[in-house]
């Protein structure tokens, strides 16, 4: 564990809990895409399955839990309790265009031919590509939230620092995994765009076009 | 650091 590693992880966990008080303070989940938080909530249930096979550490297996539940909860509120308020004319993304190459990556790209590593690869690779119904969504109703800016600010920091994270683990540990220092660069760079909106935009006027 | 062994990032 590192600085970056942790601040990334608070970082990813900030995002998450934004997103989740945001959509229950207001009651609305207007301006949020419920595929992009399906993915996720794939993509989190895909890679911790190893809870069920290894203990690794209190951090590991709380920080686990809290995501998981905090993915489900999110795509309880958009899809169950607050569904009037779900913009799905705007959320109009095809996810099987993402879930099906990923998942034939996975099965060709992984470290190990066995069903938990290929589901962790499924999740590292379609992870990196989950934000995208979230980015079309808000490119083509042309504005977002301050707060959904926010959300995705955090999860765009979140992997930056975990880019930092392997840098350092690259030095100091001489550890480097392929698949997940790839496929990080990929969803670092998805969210350069928005980074880059973000900063001239959302703290100059308080509305994101 | 081996490729599949445990994975403590999440």
């Amino acid at each position: 564990m590192n600085v970056f590693r942790l601040t990334g992880d608070l970082s990813h966990l900030a995002a998450i809990i934004i997103l989740l008080l945001k959509i229950w303070k207001t009651r609305s989940c207007a301006g949020i895409s419920g595929k992009s938080q399906i993915l996720f909530a794939l993509v989190f249930t895909t890679r911790y399955l190893d809870l069920l096979t290894s203990f690794i550490s209190l951090y590991n297996t709380c920080m686990k839990i809290i995501y998981v539940g905090c993915a489900y909860a999110t795509v309880y509120l958009i899809y169950a309790k607050f569904r009037a308020t779900y913009d799905g004319n705007h959320d109009t993304f095809r996810i099987e265009f993402l879930v099906v190459p990923v998942g034939g990556l996975a099965f060709l790209v992984n470290h190990d031919f066995s069903p938990l590593e290929i589901l962790w690869t499924f999740s590292i690779y379609l992870e990196s590509v989950a934000i995208l119904p979230q980015l079309f969504m808000i490119s083509k109703t042309g504005e977002a939230e301050t707060i959904t800016t926010h959300y995705l600010f955090c999860l765009g920091v979140y992997r930056a620092l975990y880019l930092f994270n392997w840098i350092w683990r690259f030095y100091f540990e001489g550890f480097f995994d392929m698949i997940a220092i790839v496929a990080g660069v990929v969803q670092t760079i998805l969210y350069c765009d928005f980074f880059y909106l973000y900063v001239t935009k959302v703290n100059a006027v308080q509305r994101f076009q | 650091g081996d490729e599949q062994g445990v994975k403590d990032e999440l």
